[in-house]
């Protein structure tokens, strides 16, 4: 199981629709400085749920909607991530599938949705499904920019014994 | 429990030391406050760097704390793979010498699953085996490419 | 009171914008949050990178918060300089070409004060008047020579 | 006014004498990880009082004395730095001048001494004496590894006015 493509619409500094195509193995990402390499993984993390507003650099989740101060803000953001399942690692019976996730802005707030394949369904089932294919909700497999000197620096004793815990 | 807890604790400790020797030549072990209770403590991480003593992690120098947590995650990688790693710039404290020496060990990494690493140094983005260009213009992020290093 | 805060508040904000052009071709500006008793607010920094938009700190890039600290210290430095400085690192989060800029600004900012300045990157080593060589054995530091770039 | 010489004893991972030359404009630091680069800035604080032990990378104070597990630890550390004031910039009537720290460990603590020219001052004077060059005890001249990315984004509005209040 691997990413394959991630697709973002209106999702931070992403203004149009762009589509990635990712691959096995091993890909750098390289730009210049505030091109946008982080917000893609800020993708990652939204649309599979791995972490609050507050990793994504977003006071709240309509910062993550694009806004270039120019033309009128889009009402809705959405990242659809498709993955290659040919080893069928995550128990879905098909060689590809997609998880995707929406927000959009109303006036008296916004509506955050996930989709499993086209069909509505709640954070919970996407965090079972992605268990079970060996990807954690804490996402120790995603390092954000800046942490790496952290994570076993300001750890306690605990939080790093609780690692082995989850994983046991 | 104890037993699963033991288990992995035991396949992650080797796997640390392992990668830690490749990456840093030197001794890393991750120490049980309470072996027999392994619940009622919590766990260090111990690195020695070659030619060093044994380190306090706050004392370590930033490429040091760097070198260590990477052997971390990639020893919980080798007990318990997952099927993509996102790093975003992870070598940002390492010497020319060390970024060499995680590109590798990640290229090695690679095999078993995906590795998708955001970086601004040379000695990583030569050892990957493809790298997608971003750029912006007028605050809009767009892809230049996928290239060969 | 009012009148000598004023008056290094001016002139630090007329460098900012000057080094923030310099740095990053944008515009930035000191802005007071109460200017008629600024005593009773705060100050922020709002940097707007080449065709960007006005951005908030938080939701900046690595990079640009890099760009954006060290432009604020050097327009510091423009109305009040320290005889000497001291950066650790300041160039990690920066691609090559910012770091080229930064070096040059170093550089220029070096004729009126001491700059110290640690670094990994070769643009930042090649700017340099002189390099010293650091290294450790057996856990020893010592100085491998003093050399020009 | 500049920094001309800085020389370590037993301080941290300079565990003999080491003597380090400096020179006016732009002067680069490079070496290995782990080699010894920031100790040499956690000298420079220490010597001369700009900071608590925390930004040192030191729980207390004696983590500062040469440590190296094999040999006996040394009773003491000491930093000397000579100024050149050929500029007269600070208010000393020398083209140079020398601030010194000097800590002892004893069996029930241990004792902290400055010195200026060789003669024992107080941490008070020496910040009176640095001041008028220009070195403030916040040390806004002096940025430590990974400090940079959050100097201005970890502030708050308040903090960062402060910062003019003290410059005015
Ligand atoms: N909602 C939004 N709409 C438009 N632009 C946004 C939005 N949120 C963030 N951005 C922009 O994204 C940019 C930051 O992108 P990102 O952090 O991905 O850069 P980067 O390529 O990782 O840079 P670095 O190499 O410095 O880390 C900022 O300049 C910011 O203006
Ligand atoms: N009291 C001490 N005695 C001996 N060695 C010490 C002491 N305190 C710190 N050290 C050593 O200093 C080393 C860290 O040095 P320092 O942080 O200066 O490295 P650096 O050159 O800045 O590396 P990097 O490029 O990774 O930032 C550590 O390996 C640590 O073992
Ligand atoms: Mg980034
Ligand atoms: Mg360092």
């Amino acid at each position: 199981m691997f990413i394959k493509e991630i697709e973002f619409v209106n999702f931070k500094s992403f203004g149009k629709r762009v589509k990635i195509p990712f691959y096995e193995g091993f890909t750098a990402i390289s730009g210049p400085n505030g091109s946008g390499k982080s917000n893609i993984i800020d993708g990652i993390l939204f649309a599979l749920g791995l972490s609050g507003s507050k990793t994504m650099r977003a006071e709240k989740l309509t910062d993550l909607i694009f806004n270039d101060a120019k033309s009128k803000q889009p009402e809705f953001a959405q990242v659809t991530i498709t993955f290659d399942n040919s080893d069928r690692k995550a128990p879905v019976e098909a060689d590809e599938f997609e998880i995707s996730r929406k927000i959009k802005q109303t006036k008296s707030g916004y509506y955050s949705y996930f989709y499993f394949n086209g069909k509505a369904v709640s954070l919970t089932e996407v965090h079972e499904l992605l268990g079970k294919a060996g990807v954690t909700p804490e996402g120790y497999n995603v390092v954000m920019q800046g942490d790496i000197s952290q994570i076993t620096a300001k750890m306690s004793p605990t939080e790093r014994r609780k690692i082995i815990d989850e994983i046991a | 429990k104890r037993d699963t807890f033991m288990e992995a604790y035991n396949g992650i400790n080797e796997n640390f030391t392992q990668v830690f020797f490749e990456l840093a030549d030197g001794h890393g072990e991750l120490i049980l406050e309470n072996p027999n209770d392994p619940f009622a403590g919590g766990m260090t991480l111990h690195a020695q760097p070659k030619g060093k003593n044994i380190l306090r992690l706050e004392a370590m120098s930033g490429g040091e704390k760097s070198l260590t947590a990477l052997a971390f995650i990639i020893a919980i990688q080798g007990y318990r793979p997952a099927p993509f790693y996102v790093f975003d710039e992870v070598d940002q404290n390492l010497d020319g010498w060390n970024v060499e020496r995680v590109a590798e060990r990640v290229e090695k990494s690679a095999k078993v699953a995906q590795f998708i690493v955001i970086s601004l140094r040379k000695p990583m983005l030569e050892q990957s085996d493809r790298i997608i260009g971003v750029t912006q213009l007028e605050g809009n992020t767009s892809i230049t490419g996928v290239k060969s290093p």
